[in-house]
């Protein structure tokens, strides 16, 4: 038996139209300790990994470890039904080859539940280990964003260099070049405005921007976005979710022919 | 531009 109850339904929600266009089925593992995923892309270049701990729901009710595999399409067509206060409740017994969303009203005036076919996926789990990365940028979700779908109306990759000056983001295409630096900047009035860089050793990476972009769409989740950098390692792009957990975001790094 | 390596060669499936 199963029963997750989220009464910030939305962020639901918002986890789903972060990762639909990235990955299109995945195994939702749901233990004692949370409700996680982890799934590659269908070109086996970025990861996706979301925790949400069970002490963020209202009810966490998880009597055996179960794995649900959903098309994240089908799932996001049923979470959009629900309203942006709606509390959340994800139900499915034990062998049953469904999974019900109970969308409720803050008021209770309205409950509606919508059944969804699970599906067997024969997905693969890859061992991320802990790393020490080289450097560690954090900064307003939004200004990534921002930065990411600037530079790829001028080319397809983008070159994340981190120094003592700050973190650049350059491009080039048929058209031009372009660099963007940030540096770094904690006299603001509220933290999350901030853009904080921890560099042990200056690192310069490059990205496909088409990933990138599509990691933004998580931008909705958090004020913040955490960018990880090590020269032998990919990149990873972290929204928490507050009080809860995070989507994280792994891509390869491309490198010269 | 470049080669765009797969997230498979960083880390080991479990």
């Amino acid at each position: 038996m199963l029963e997750l109850r989220l009464v910030q339904g939305s962020l639901l929600k918002k986890v789903l139209e972060a990762i639909k266009d990235l990955v299109n089925d995945a195994n939702f593992d749901c233990s004692a300790t949370g409700f996680s995923l982890q799934a590659m892309d269908s070109s086996h270049v970025a990861l996706v990994a979301l925790l949400l701990r069970n002490e963020g729901f209202e009810h966490y009710r998880c009597d055996r470890n179960i794995s649900m595999g959903m098309n994240l399409g089908n799932m996001n067509k049923m979470l959009k039904c629900a309203g942006n206060d709606d509390i959340i409740t994800l139900k499915a017994d034990d062998g049953s080859d469904t999974v019900t969303f109970m969308f409720e009203s803050p008021n209770q005036d309205k409950i509606a539940d919508f059944e969804m076919k699970l599906m067997d996926i024969d997905s693969e789990h890859l061992g991320i280990p802990e790393a020490e990365y080289h450097a560690i940028v954090r900064m307003p979700s939004a200004e990534f964003a921002r930065i990411c779908k600037d530079l790829s109306s001028i080319g397809d990759t983008v070159v994340i260099s981190v120094t003592k000056e700050g973190v650049k983001f350059s491009t080039k295409g048929d058209i031009g070049t372009a660099n963007i630096v940030c540096r770094q900047n904690t006299t603001v009035d509220k933290p999350e405005e901030a853009t904080v860089i921890e560099m042990k050793e200056p690192v310069s990476l490059t990205f496909a921007l088409r990933y990138m972009n599509s990691f933004a769409k998580a931008t909705p989740l958090s004020h913040t976005v955490t960018i990880s950098l090590s020269s032998e390692l990919p990149v990873v792009v972290e929204y928490k979710i507050e009080d809860m957990g995070y989507v994280r975001f792994y891509l390869a790094p491309k490198i010269e022919e | 531009t470049g080669i765009q390596l797969s997230i498979k060669e960083f880390y080991r499936a479990t």
